[in-house]
């Protein structure tokens, strides 16, 4: 390969993408196969120490802006999972180390039919998941546009199915499997609604599939649903396209790997301990009694 | 006090404590503090916003002791560079230990992923 400088004709592709780059280099420094694609750091400390001039890191390739509400429900994720200095918080029991959020990247919103049932199909590409990533928890993220007076609560019936293209027929999705379920909640409190999906999604990014095709057909209803059931009560809720939030564990050599910090013999009941939820305020205050305690 | 030579010439009791003496510019952890504007990575990384790797500098004394939890194979390695072959470089002070750190960031497709990635931040320096 040319040792030359900057962008050397010779050896196309080293700009063509990080992760490209990457793997060429990795060819050259031993690295371990797949370490760029784990490593979102990798590929541009590579290219930076590649290419001495000051020029070299500047070319980083356009990236895709992501939605303002979802970049400030993942920054408050990160207060509550990291430190002032960027050092993870130890959560007992905590085992994901990656948690990656997709906004759909096509959907198609079907006009209202009869009562105030909405039904929208979305597509989400998963591609930016590796094979080292394993799932752990899956949740559909809502936040909500309402015309409704703040205080009140509102309960919506979800029906969830999971679309699969069959291929050999060439004509519609055909749905594989579906779910329904009922969100009750109070407005005036909550930004955002969390929907858990993990075995309706658990099946599909086992098998690596990377395209996930769901159709949301939701009814709103105004009050408690125990006492109205007829759509008089129908609320006009304008739900955003929900955005899919997925806590991973990668095993990858770079990725932080807490022991768990049960101890032998004692395991937590859930993968995932009270992840960061919601409008809960600054981590768990009984994480910090025990904390308080310890110390 | 018996050997009547330490006795005639106290610099050479001053010169044999010397070499246990720790160096002037010991190995040490040293604060070092980036900003990703700096590599104009701001753009996709969100948080944090400052990244203090630090780093370990410093002479390392010939006769460690415990204070580095340096290995024997240390002290040996010194003794090498200054009685059997001199091509062979000193022990140096390397990072001993690191703490993680969580990156938030967007990636290419606009999807926003937090990562927490292993040995990050130098905690602690040894000699070896």
């Amino acid at each position: 390969r040319s040792r030359g400088r900057g962008d050397s004709e010779d050896a196309p592709g080293f700009l063509a993408a990080p992760e490209d780059a990457a793997r060429q280099l990795s060819a050259v420094l031993q690295l371990p196969q797949g370490a760029g694609a784990a490593h979102a750091l990798l590929p541009p400390l590579l290219r930076v120490l590649r290419d001495r001039g000051p020029r070299g890191w500047q070319s980083e390739e356009p990236r895709l802006q992501p939605d303002s509400r979802a970049l400030r429900y993942m920054k408050r994720l990160y207060r509550m999972s990291a430190t002032r200095d960027g050092i993870p918080k130890e959560q007992r029991g905590r085992l994901y180390n990656t948690v990656r959020l997709f906004t759909p990247c096509w959907e198609c919103e079907h006009r209202p039919g009869k009562g105030d049932v909405h039904s929208v199909d979305l597509l989400f590409n998963l591609d930016r998941v590796t094979a080292l990533e394993h799932l752990l928890k899956s949740v559909l993220l809502y936040s909500f546009d309402t015309s409704v007076p703040i205080s009140s609560s509102i309960t919506c019936i979800c029906h969830l199915s999971l679309k699969e293209y069959d291929f050999s027929s060439q004509v519609c999705p055909g749905i594989s499997h579906s779910l329904a379920f009922s969100l009750h909640f109070d407005v005036g409190k909550r930004k955002w609604v969390e929907m858990d999906v993990t075995s309706f999604l658990q099946p599909l990014i086992a098998t690596n599939r990377r395209n996930v095709h769901m159709a949301l057909n939701f009814t709103c209803l105004m009050g408690d649903p125990q006492r109205s059931t007829g759509l008089e009560n129908a609320v006009n809720v304008t739900l955003v396209p929900p955005s899919l939030l997925l806590y991973l564990n990668d095993t990858s050599e770079q990725a932080y790997h807490r022991g768990s910090s049960l101890g032998p013999g004692r395991k937590s009941s859930s993968p995932l301990v009270a992840p960061p939820k919601g409008d809960r305020g600054q981590g768990n205050p009984r994480g910090k009694r025990a904390s308080r305690q310890r110390r | 006090n018996k050997n009547p030579a330490s006795a005639a010439s106290p610099h050479n009791l001053g010169e044999y404590l010397k070499q246990f003496a720790s160096p002037q510019h010991e190995c040490e952890l040293h604060n070092f503090r980036l900003s990703f504007s700096q590599l104009h990575w701001d753009r996709w990384i969100i948080a944090p916003h400052r990244y203090s790797p630090q780093f370990c500098r410093g002479d390392c004394p010939r006769a460690l002791g415990h204070r580095y939890g340096s290995p024997v194979h240390t002290m040996v390695q010194t003794l090498i560079y200054e009685r059997l072959d001199p091509s062979v470089p000193r022990p140096s002070c390397v990072p001993a230990a690191y703490s993680p750190l969580s990156v938030l960031t967007i990636e290419p497709d606009g999807s926003i992923a937090y990562k927490e990635y292993e040995d990050m931040i130098a905690t602690k320096c040894t000699c070896r």
